[in-house]
């Protein structure tokens, strides 16, 4: 009985771990990086009277774990690899490799700077294209 | 659905957020917004139809070939842009960061030594200083002129800086000349690199332009410019003449 009992337990705590596995994967696939959407509207802001392009920043942003293996992630380098294993053999000393954009584009903006001068402005390095492990 | 003009992609909902955003938080992520474009406030009120007039439909044009540039998948036959850039204004394009533009006002230059020109002035005190310029040009229209006999008639069309000299009197500087014929209808660009250095560096010394119209074929005679259909003053939005300065940032970038 106390056999039974210890398998039913096994089985239980087998399926729980299971469950909880596949909720982590869940979690760290959420989680690990990748490219988010960030996007400041202008016309929504009431700029558009003044700003005469674009219609909005495009910007997005980084976000999310590089955790092991890299190869997961999206275009890790491979000092990534070197960093995540100092990070393991030392945690909390050493920090895990970053995520961060690994391409930006630029942007243009085109505004009014009084009633009869206008401004095209470019600006280098501002739209995130893609995301890695750094 | 968000009426605060950000949104972000994070996993959350988004109307849970806005509710989060006081009108505060909301303004502060604005200013940081404009201070991260270099507009730490709003410019004045501007007027209604803007891009009607000739120098923001020009920075239009070139706007959209830059983003033409930029999305490679879409290729240049696409573009429907209409703007003649020569291989100088092309490279001065890809080398500035910054490219502004300003209408001329006629009425600020006082009286002037000259007999059938047009006074041209353009207020370049928005220019930083700190900006290096790699060009400048005065562009102005050509449409046809009232004596159209001889379309192949040639005429030099000069652009002369106003200058101070020692005594005070007001002299003109030569800056740039081109030739064009009687016929020819379309934008013309004259050099004006020199002039707007000297503006951003002594803003004082601003006295604005002088437009002279001669034949090559009697450099003495002078002519009025609308006589072969050079457009200056009173002109229709979209012909008035126009000052384009190419700068590039400098590198110092501000501390935030």
């Amino acid at each position: 009985v106390t056999r039974e009992t210890r398998t039913k337990k096994d089985t239980f705590n087998s399926v729980m771990t299971g469950y909880s596995k596949v909720k982590n994967e869940r979690q760290d696939l959420r989680r690990s990086c990748r490219i988010e959407t960030l996007y400041i509207n202008f016309k929504d802001l009431s700029w558009t009277d003044w700003i005469i392009a674009p219609d909005g920043y495009p910007a997005f942003y980084c976000a999310g774990e590089c955790n092991f293996p890299l190869n997961a992630h999206m275009n890790a380098t491979n000092h990534a690899i070197v960093q995540t294993l100092v990070h393991l053999m030392n945690p909390l000393r050493f920090p895990k490799p970053c995520c961060a954009p690994t391409r930006l584009n630029p942007i243009s903006v085109l505004y009014y700077l009084d009633d009869h001068n206008v401004i095209l402005k470019k600006y280098k390095k501002m739209v995130v294209k893609s995301c890695g492990c750094h | 659905c968000s009426r605060s003009g950000i949104y972000i992609d994070n996993g959350f909902d988004q109307t849970a957020i806005e509710r989060t955003m006081t009108r505060d938080e909301k303004r502060e992520m604005e200013l940081e917004i404009l201070s991260l474009l270099g507009l730490p406030k709003r410019p004045r009120t501007i007027s209604k139809n803007p891009l009607k007039r000739s120098a923001p439909r020009f920075l239009l044009d070139i706007y959209k070939t830059l983003m033409d540039a930029d999305n490679e998948d879409d290729q240049r036959a696409k573009r429907s842009v209409d703007v003649y850039l020569s291989g100088e204004e092309q490279n001065q394009i890809d080398e500035s960061d910054i490219i502004m533009t300003f209408e001329s006002a006629n009425d600020h230059v006082p009286n002037v030594r000259h007999e059938r020109g047009k006074r041209l002035w353009f207020n370049a005190s928005d220019v930083p200083v700190a900006e290096d310029v790699v060009g400048a040009e005065l562009r102005i229209y050509k449409g046809n002129g009232k004596d159209m006999k001889n379309v192949d008639a040639v005429y030099t069309i000069t652009v002369y800086q106003l200058i101070k000299t020692d005594e005070g009197d007001k002299e003109l500087e030569y800056i740039s000349a081109t030739n064009v014929t009687a016929g020819f209808t379309g934008w013309i660009s004259l050099n004006l690199t020199r002039c707007l250095a000297t503006w951003v560096a002594f803003p004082n010394l601003n006295k604005g332009l002088y437009l002279s119209v001669h034949p090559v074929s009697r450099p003495g005679h002078e002519v009025r410019p609308e006589d072969i259909g050079v457009v200056t003053v009173k002109a229709e939005d979209e012909q008035q003449p126009f000052m384009v300065a190419f700068l590039r940032a400098a590198n110092n970038i501000k501390p935030r």
